[in-house]
């Protein structure tokens, strides 16, 4: 563990925390995409499939079972929380799951490390992990209403994201054998993702303004 | 045995 991983951990931590804060609280989940969220819980179902067969620590573990519950009870919230439904932009956020699942399932199928069950599933969890958040920039692109918690979770997200690859960087430099380049690929193109929305983000936080995309 | 800690990530 070093302190690029930790501090990816921790972002990643807190933009769950302000997502289910904003659910949670405000019983609003305008501007945040179902969809994205969805593909989230399939992420992490796929890729944790070891988490009761391999043990790395009490962290990781700990970890894991976080990001899997936050993820089926942001879901459950927005499908099924009465209150928090109604603020869904259900019309604005139609993006097919399909059409980011099937290409992942494909790819998966066709360049990982090793041909068996569990490692399959597990890199198509990074190849689908890595185009999730589509769905939520189109829906932002759309409505263009975006308050600030929906903001900062977006934020956090990406900032995990960067100070994951940090983490690679360090790890590549300081541990023998450390070569991942399906992990790094995926992780870079889910970065880049979201450079469009850092551009805006930052560019409203120099101006002090409240953050707006452009059409 | 290969390197397999990219799995030590979440």
């Amino acid at each position: 563990m070093n302190i690029f991983r930790l501090a990816g951990d921790m972002t990643h931590l807190a933009s769950v925390l302000v997502l289910l804060l904003k659910i949670h609280t405000i019983k609003s989940c305008a501007g945040v995409s179902l969809k994205t969220q969805e593909l989230y819980v399939i992420v992490f179902a796929t890729r944790y499939l070891d988490i009761f067969t391999s043990f790395v620590s009490i962290y990781n573990s700990l970890m894991k079972l976080i990001f899997l519950g936050s993820s089926f009870s942001i879901v459950w919230y927005m499908r099924y929380h009465k209150a928090v439904h109604r603020t869904y932009d259900r019309e604005q956020d139609t993006f097919r799951h399909w059409f980011l699942m099937l290409p992942c399932i494909l790819l998966a199928l066709l360049i990982h490390e090793k041909f068996t069950f569990f490692e399959v599933m597990w890199t198509f969890s990074l190849y689908l992990e890595a185009v999730a958040i589509l769905p939520q920039l189109v829906l932002l692109q759309r409505t263009r209403n975006i308050d600030n918690l929906t903001g900062q979770y977006i934020f956090l997200l990406g900032g995990y994201r960067g100070f994951y690859i940090l983490n690679w960087i360090y790890r590549y430099f300081t541990e023998p054998h450390y070569v991942h380049w399906i992990t790094w690929i995926s992780g870079l193109v889910q970065t880049l993702l979201y450079a469009d929305f850092f551009y805006y983000y930052f560019l409203s936080w120099k101006n002090n303004k409240k953050l707006q995309l452009p059409a | 045995p290969k390197d397999r800690s990219a799995k030590d990530e979440l």
